[in-house]
């Protein structure tokens, strides 16, 4: 999902 | 993860290894904003809730572990440590940020991409990112004679979010369906929070002088 992939970031 | 990303994770974490350097080292926090300080803790406390939920990588987890553990131990630093804390320019540090916190929270519990306890509260320390910086801001603006550690700390940690910026416009154009207004809105106010000091501390560079903010 979409938010996953910011949820990468730190 | 492409070279914007992590060349501002490694500004990150320099400005980091600055301030503790400066505190650990010189045993000194003079200029430096505990109530910043008390922000940052905040801000990686509640958005690397995370680790316990879900793995990205190893890198991903030892770098969240390092900002809790380094933003943790310079409060504790600042607040109990006799030699430090006594460099610590109380008088000058009077930002009431608690008064950031709770509008922070409210903006969270309106705004948010995904109303769950986790999300709220990344997207919490988001916003209290944003201007967790304020204090240390105006503290330097009070500070006569700013040393060049607690410029450098400023400007590594103004070019970390400049960074993240540059990450994202490069993650839109090579990733599908990568647009994230919360992330990125809270984030340019972050870095345009920083314009007034990076232009006087390039003004102090080019002409060689010690770093002083208008009053």
């Amino acid at each position: 999902p979409p938010q996953q992939r910011m949820h990468d970031e730190l | 993860m492409n070279i914007f990303r992590l060349a501002g994770d490694m500004t990150h974490l320099a400005s980091v290894l600055v301030l503790l350097l400066k505190i650990h080292t010189i045993k000194s926090c003079a200029g430096v904003s505990l109530k910043t300080q008390e922000l940052y803790a905040i801000v990686f406390a509640t958005r690397y809730l995370d680790i316990f939920t879900s793995f990205y990588s190893i890198y991903n987890t030892l770098m969240k572990l390092v900002f809790l553990g380094s933003s943790f131990s310079i409060v504790l630093y600042m607040k109990y440590h006799k030699t430090v804390h006594r460099s610590y320019d109380r008088e000058q540090d009077t930002f009431r940020h608690w008064f950031l916190v709770l509008p922070c929270l409210l903006l969270a519990l309106l705004i948010h991409e995904k109303f769950t306890f986790l999300e709220v509260l990344w997207t919490f320390s988001l916003y209290l990112e944003a201007v967790a910086i304020l204090p240390q801001l105006v503290l330097l603006q009070r500070t006569r004679n700013i040393d060049n550690l607690t410029g450098q700390y400023v400007f590594l940690l103004g070019g970390y979010r400049g960074l993240y910026i540059l990450n994202w416009i490069y993650r839109y154009f090579t990733e599908p369906h990568f647009v994230h207004w919360i992330t990125w809105i809270s984030g340019l106010v972050q870095t345009l929070l920083y314009a007034d000091f990076f232009f006087y501390y390039s003004q102090s560079w080019k002409n060689n002088k010690k770093l002083q903010l208008p009053a």
